[in-house]
């Protein structure tokens, strides 16, 4: 593996978006996801809808009845690939734009699907494991304790103790080895986090937090997505 | 777990924490928690309906300006401080923009990714 990855250098990485006041980061973690793939499919880097996901995917868990995929109220990326695999794909950002609420109906056009997903899956709790599946697959769904993201400015995030409850979703894009902890005297490796907070929240709208122990629960729910290529405009 | 965490950090890293002074601005009557809120209503564009609805805003971020602290000691390898969330307490952070359901798991039946290899 190589020491430190970035897949916004190579250009599957789509522009910082913003949640706004609801509850959606799981639409963005998801779409995050599959326009990754979707890049490593077909070369092409399109930006997906979240609002197709917000308004139209009500997807449940069958282990745990009454709990489906809820808009601003939140959901599950899982659930959302399980979603996006059944009706056919997700349409382009443009067609179908992002408004910050879950009060519309379904706008959802068939005819204009950009990116489908042909599988996806859970990668197992163990760090190799996944920087080889983000180096091979592309960014990963992932889940995090936000807790240390409300105050968070800057830097190698690596908190002494942080909750492993998982309240945020976000995409991982890659990682690095040298972010300098001052007061561990030492560099230590980290993950590139992508936020949907905008470009004014953390680092340009990024999150670093360091690698080699669950930090903040970061490796307990990552998922893995491959797309297919479509035709469809 | 959280203690486990704390444990292991200490067996693996011999933490020195920083004892140096100077950097309180809440105590510099000029730099105080009104500057810093001033300073943040600018930058994030924020205003409050009523007289009643900006002081209570402002004993958050107070509060907020210590967790970011507090923060900052169990975390100094990062750069805590005021955000566009400073004005919102722990629990509208989480109600308005944190939307992971927490009682899931990940279904049994999920697939798993094969096992990749890592050493070449």
């Amino acid at each position: 593996l190589p020491t430190d990855f970035d897949w916004r250098d190579r250009g599957a990485v789509a522009a910082v978006k913003n949640q706004g006041a609801c509850g959606s980061c799981w639409s963005f973690s998801t779409t995050g996801a599959l326009e990754g793939a979707n890049f490593l499919a077909t070369g092409k880097l399109v930006s997906l809808s979240e609002q197709q996901l917000v308004d139209c995917d009500h997807e449940c868990d069958p282990e745990e009845p009454g709990s489906c995929d809820s808009g601003c109220n939140g959901g599950l990326m899982n659930s959302a690939f399980e979603y996006t695999l059944k009706a056919g794909g997700l349409m382009r950002e443009e067609d179908y734009p992002y408004t910050g609420t879950d009060r519309g109906t379904c706008k959802f056009d068939k005819s204009k699907i950009v990116a489908s997903v042909a599988n996806f899956s859970v990668v197992s709790l163990d760090e190799e494991q996944i920087a080889a599946n983000v180096v091979k697959n592309g960014p990963l769904a992932v889940a995090i304790n936000a807790v240390f993201m409300q105050t968070y400015v800057g830097g190698v995030s690596c908190p002494y103790i942080c909750s492993k409850r998982l309240d945020h979703g976000v995409l991982l894009v890659g990682y690095g080895s040298a972010g300098y902890a001052p007061i561990r005297m030492k560099e230590k490796s980290y993950w590139i986090i992508k936020n949907s907070w905008g470009e004014n929240w953390g680092e340009n709208g990024y999150y670093k937090i360091c690698r080699g122990r669950n930090i903040c629960g970061v490796d307990s729910m990552v998922s893995t997505v491959a797309a297919v290529q479509t035709t469809s405009q | 777990s959280l203690e486990e965490n704390s444990v292991l950090s200490a067996k693996s890293e011999p933490l020195i924490r920083q004892v140096v002074g100077g950097a309180d601005n809440l105590n510099d009557p000029r730099l105080g928690a009104e500057h810093h809120f001033e300073l943040f209503k600018r930058r994030f564009g924020k205003s409050y309906k009523s007289q009643e609805e900006h002081d209570h805003r402002f004993k958050v971020f107070r509060a907020n300006l210590r967790r970011a602290r507090r923060h900052q000691s169990l975390d100094p390898s990062a750069t805590h401080g005021v955000t566009q969330f400073s004005d919102l307490t722990p629990a509208e952070f989480r109600r308005t923009f944190l939307g992971l359901r927490s009682r899931l798991r990940l279904p049994s039946d999920a697939n798993k990714a094969p096992i990749l290899p890592t050493d070449s």
